[in-house]
């Protein structure tokens, strides 16, 4: 454990839970893709299945089990709770789209035929992408509150995190692991678009809108 | 054990 990756797992627990603090402060989930949410749900929920078969530490078991509760709540408050404040109409991204290219591949490219081993897979390639309907969502409407673009940042700090975290391990155990790696990359490039807007407007006081 | 390597990372 560096503190690249113990930093990065706090940065990914506090984005989740400004989400579900939002939500709950305003009784409202306005503006959050439940697709995002559902896609998040099954990415823990595939990843987690060792939680069955092996102990690895307690602080890994503990996180695996908040990030799984956590997503559970947020998609009963969005579908459950707070579904009249959803904004259904502009959550439209097909995610055919995403989850068809992504079984696909973790059929092709994984670390062995089995399904654990697949779903663990598909849960990678899955996080990769499982922002996209939030982001899409974000460029119908042209504009995100501020808190939302909070949970954006550190859910794109976790990642950027993760990369440095991998760097470090690379140099000091030999440890690489080439999909996580490759998975990871690619996910964070989705965010440096969003991170370019947020430094240059949200940190500068202005509301996030696009041109 | 079902996993041909041990995943420690979140």
């Amino acid at each position: 454990m560096n503190v690249f990756r113990i930093l990065g797992d706090l940065s990914h627990l506090l984005a989740i839970l400004i989400l579900l603090a939002k939500m709950w402060r305003s009784k409202s989930c306005a503006g959050i893709s439940g697709k995002s949410q559902v896609l998040f749900a099954l990415v823990f929920s595939t990843r987690y299945l060792d939680l069955f078969f092996v102990f690895i530490s307690l602080y890994n078991l503990v996180m695996k089990v908040i990030y799984l509760l956590c997503s559970y709540i947020t998609i009963y408050m969005i579908y459950g709770k707070l579904r009249k404040t959803y904004d259904r109409e502009n959550d439209t991204f097909r995610l055919e789209f995403l989850l068809i290219p992504v079984i696909g591949l973790s059929f092709l490219e994984n670390y062995d035929f089995i399904p654990t081993e697949l779903l663990w897979t598909f849960s990678i390639y899955l996080e990769a992408v499982a922002i996209l309907p939030q982001l899409f969502m974000i460029s119908n409407t042209g504009e995100a509150e501020t808190i939302t673009t909070h949970y954006l940042f550190f859910l794109g700090l976790y990642r950027a995190l993760y990369l440095a975290n991998w760097i470090w391990r690379y140099h000091t155990e030999k440890f690489y692991d080439q999909i996580a790696i490759i998975s990871g990359v690619v996910q964070t490039i989705f965010y440096c678009d969003f991170f370019y807007l947020y430094i240059t407007k949200v940190l500068k006081g202005k509301k996030l809108s696009l041109p | 054990w079902p996993f041909k390597r041990k995943h420690d990372e979140l």
